[in-house]
């Protein structure tokens, strides 16, 4: 099911009867603004309508009997390869402890995602250990304390010098998750604005000491158009290894599933659908085209 | 120099392009710019057409009245919202705000559901100086804000400040909780809640407007706050919410701190928009 634009250019193709590039390029702009709708960055839709351009003009699409239907086809089919092909899983290689790190902006679920992780990997028999080193947001201990606890996992409690030098609060988790056969050690961090020069770079320092097997990039669905600023200067910045996108069981079409991908790189691995921790999905890359484009 | 219907049309692309990507959302940028093109002289110049669109903005935004009570005390206000926008940290913002003039503020921690919700609000309370009214982790909210309505009359406090839970526009069974919580304070305090306030993450993209929509149904909004503007979202969402639901901007937060809440302003907001 498409959106109404996207339906609008269908029937604009085929009440075409003969397909030229002009119409083609019409058609596409279409799509452009079915896009802009769904909350893609305009750059990235841009982008995005250059590599849809050259297959949409391809002869045996314009030749066709039914060019609509193809255009909108490549349009999937482009839309569904860009947001991740197979399905990726957690990177849980090499000696233990395994370290996860998560990252992004204010508010975007980092607490409750890094909750649903240690669910998900104690139900494939791992032993998670949480850590938070957000020593600022008031009661951020507490919450990932207290869902720990709910989930009956291990909670790294940070002393009175910890909490005054997080890195050491790191180094100091992370031999103990040595010690204690746990892994993978879950590292919650605060939410940080990606032009807070300073906090960037103590993220960067965390990072540095953490060697993590993932970094992973917590955004929420329904951002609009500055999705790419901050997950581009994550990656910049900080490197990322992927990313888990929060509020799906929202109603947002999600296009900043496709902008963060594309400035990135990165795969999305997780979906958030809920505030529950068991609320946590695979990420299906065409169930995601079909809500953008729906 | 020769003026050409050309530039026009380019001057009108790049206002276009900006508004879009200030996330003023496809609808509301055709509106807008169609509204300029009429309203623009056919041989204006780029600053001109950016001064007539500014006035255009500024216009829409200040419509219906950004200024606050309390100037009538007792006053109560309900900061409700989607997941993460901030509603906890704006409470906090606007006690500190409130309480320059020596006024009783009771904050209420009607988030039972969220793990350290009410812990949250209660550390905001100590640092402010604020009596916080809390429950039972997993207690109906609507029974922490009915005993919380109920000290605020027999202590006969100036201000109460009811922070709600994080939810889903589309979940019916949390959108119905708040619709109750409202109901409970009007049948307890006349005319009350004095202001709902609907607190909205500026780098939402068109998804605020259904939100806007859905609490404006279900609990009803008399204001937006505004947050996270100190990053790099413009929050061009809400000028649609203004446009269809008439609601004011009341404030926009602009940090984490308790100091970092402003009036909203109309100029000031389109500027930063704009640029
Ligand atoms: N509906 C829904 N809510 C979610 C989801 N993930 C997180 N939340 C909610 O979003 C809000 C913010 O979640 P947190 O985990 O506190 O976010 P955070 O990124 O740690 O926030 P900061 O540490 O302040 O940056 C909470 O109300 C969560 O319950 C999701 O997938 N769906
Ligand atoms: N940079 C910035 N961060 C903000 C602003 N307002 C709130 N925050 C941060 O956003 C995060 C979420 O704030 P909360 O007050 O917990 O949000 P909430 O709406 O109460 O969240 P839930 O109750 O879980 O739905 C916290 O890390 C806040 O410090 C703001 O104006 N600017
Ligand atoms: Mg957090
Ligand atoms: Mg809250």
């Amino acid at each position: 099911q498409l959106s109404e634009r996207l339906q609008k250019a269908m029937k604009f193709l085929r009440g075409e009867g003969k397909i030229t590039g002009k119409n083609m390029e019409e058609a596409l702009k279409m799509m452009r603004m079915a896009f802009l709708e769904a909350d893609v960055n305009y750059k990235v839709v841009k982008d995005f309508e250059a590599g849809i351009k050259e297959k949409a003009l391809d002869e045996k699409v314009m030749q066709s009997l039914t060019p609509a239907q193809q255009v909108i086809k490549i349009i999937k089919d482009e839309l569904t390869s860009l947001l991740g092909n197979e399905e990726k899983k957690l990177d849980l290689s090499g000696t233990p402890p395994s370290k996860f790190m998560l990252v992004g902006l204010q508010g975007s679920g980092k607490t409750t995602t890094c909750g649903k992780l240690g669910k998900l990997v104690s139900k494939q028999g791992k032993k998670p250990l949480f850590v938070s080193i957000d020593i600022k947001r008031p009661a951020a201990q507490d919450q990932l304390k207290i869902i720990a606890h709910n989930l009956n996992l291990a909670f790294y409690e940070l002393s009175k010098e910890q909490m005054a030098k997080p890195t050491k609060a790191i180094k100091n988790a992370i031999e103990y998750a040595r010690k204690q056969a746990f892994s993978p050690l879950i590292v919650d961090t605060a939410g940080r604005l990606h032009v807070d020069e300073e906090l960037m770079e103590e993220l960067k320092i965390v990072r540095d000491i953490l060697q993590p097997n993932e970094v992973i990039y917590v955004g929420d669905a329904m951002t609009g158009q500055d999705a790419v600023k901050s997950a581009q200067v994550f990656e910049e910045k900080i490197g990322l290894t992927s990313i888990i996108l929060t509020k799906l069981d929202g109603d947002a079409r999600g296009g900043a599933a496709l902008s963060i991908v594309s400035v990135t790189g990165k795969p999305i691995k997780f979906a958030g659908v809920g505030e529950k921790l068991d609320q946590l999905e695979v990420f299906h890359p065409d169930r995601m085209a079909s809500r953008i484009l729906g | 120099l020769l003026y050409s219907g050309k530039d026009r049309e380019k001057i009108l692309d790049d206002l276009t392009e900006t508004l879009l990507l200030s996330d003023v959302g496809i609808e509301t940028t055709e509106k807008i710019i169609q509204s300029i093109r009429v309203h623009s002289e056919k041989t204006a110049l780029f600053p001109e057409i950016k001064k007539i669109l500014e006035k255009e903005l500024v216009k829409t935004l200040s419509q219906y009245s950004s200024e606050v009570k309390p100037n009538t005390t007792p006053s109560v206000f309900m900061f409700v919202g989607v997941n993460g926008g901030g509603k906890t940290t704006t409470l906090a913002k606007l006690a500190h705000l409130f309480k320059k003039n020596g006024t009783e503020i009771l904050l209420v921690a009607a988030d039972t559901f969220r793990a350290a919700a009410q812990e949250q609000l209660v550390i905001w309370g100590k640092r402010l100086n604020c009596p916080v009214i809390k429950g039972q982790h997993g207690a109906d909210p609507a029974s922490v804000v009915y005993d919380a309505v109920q000290s605020f009359k027999a202590r006969k406090a100036d201000i109460l400040l009811i922070d709600t839970g994080g939810r889903i526009h589309t979940n019916v069974n949390l959108m119905n909780e708040l619709e109750k919580i409202r109901m409970i304070i009007s049948r307890e305090i006349e005319n009350a809640p004095h202001e709902i306030y609907l607190v909205l993450d500026a780098s939402i993209g068109r998804n605020a407007l259904s939100q806007a929509r859905e609490f404006l149904k279900f609990s009803g909004l008399t204001g937006i706050i505004l947050t996270k503007l100190d990053g790099t979202a413009k929050g061009g969402s809400v000028i649609s919410i203004v446009d269809e639901l008439k609601l004011p901007i009341k404030y926009i937060g602009v940090g984490e701190r308790e100091e970092d809440l402003f009036p909203f302003s109309a100029q000031e907001f389109v500027k930063a928009l704009l640029s």
